[in-house]
């Protein structure tokens, strides 16, 4: 039994490497008939330029997600801090009767922003 | 079985990258295909480009992300001063 | 196409950065 996965395991392997060459002389050739020169690529240059194109917005894609998510935590969290600040320098206001000044229409424009 | 499985995917990968490879062969003889080619690895030239200003604007982001979170902080500071205030 | 994925994104991060500086700047001037 022990004989025939082996026997198995050397036909896979062989298989695999026979694919590998196949693939290997296929962009060889297309190398050699169809030399990169400036303005032109030839298409297994592009095909795996293709691929990397492909995988650096994958990656790109992945750095950004958790960076907007993190941005719109942050932003909760100013807005939270600000609002319950605002809210208890109000309560000091009524606590000691200092009036103070109303807000300018920067203060106004900026509160309405964060809401 | 996952074993073969994965066995199974990982040769079926190979054969079809040679497939896509030999569709490929002549592409770069003919001329319309050229041309395709030509167009192709222009717009590789354009995404490639539209990639390195996404990659400035996520560190743009990045940057202020550390901004809002120094605000934040400093924010949480001035809460600190209004409680301790009050 | 890969090319519009990429421009919808740099869209979306173009704006949310647009966003961010304008939420700084507001809580700014509400910090002083």
């Amino acid at each position: 039994m022990e004989a025939e996965v082996d026997k198995l395991e050397l036909m896979f392997q062989k298989a695999d490497s026979d694919l590998d060459y196949i693939q290997y002389r296929l962009e060889y050739e297309i190398k050699t008939n169809h030399p990169d020169s400036a303005g032109e690529k030839n298409p297994v240059t592009l095909l795996k330029e293709l691929s990397a194109i492909k995988s650096r917005y994958q990656t790109l894609c992945a750095r950004f997600k958790p960076v907007a998510v993190e941005q719109k935590e942050t932003k909760s969290r100013i807005c939270a801090t600000l609002n319950k600040t605002m809210t208890m320098i109000q309560e000091l206001q009524k606590q000691t009767d200092v009036e103070l000044a109303p807000l300018t229409e920067e203060e106004k424009t900026a509160a309405d922003y964060l809401k | 079985s996952s074993d073969l499985e994965r066995l199974c995917s990982h040769v079926n990968e190979k054969i079809s990258n040679i497939k896509k490879t030999l569709s490929l062969r002549n592409c770069g003889q003919e001329p319309t295909l050229k041309s395709m080619l030509h167009k192709i690895g222009d717009e590789i030239i354009v995404v490639n480009e539209l990639l390195n200003k996404l990659e400035l604007e996520i560190q743009y982001q990045e940057q202020t992300n550390s901004s809002l979170k120094e605000l934040c902080e400093s924010l949480e500071e001035d809460y600190k001063d209004v409680e301790h205030l009050k | 196409t890969l090319k519009g994925d990429v421009n919808i994104l740099l869209d979306k991060a173009r704006l949310e950065s647009q966003e961010s500086i304008g939420f700084i700047k507001a809580a700014k001037v509400m910090m002083k």
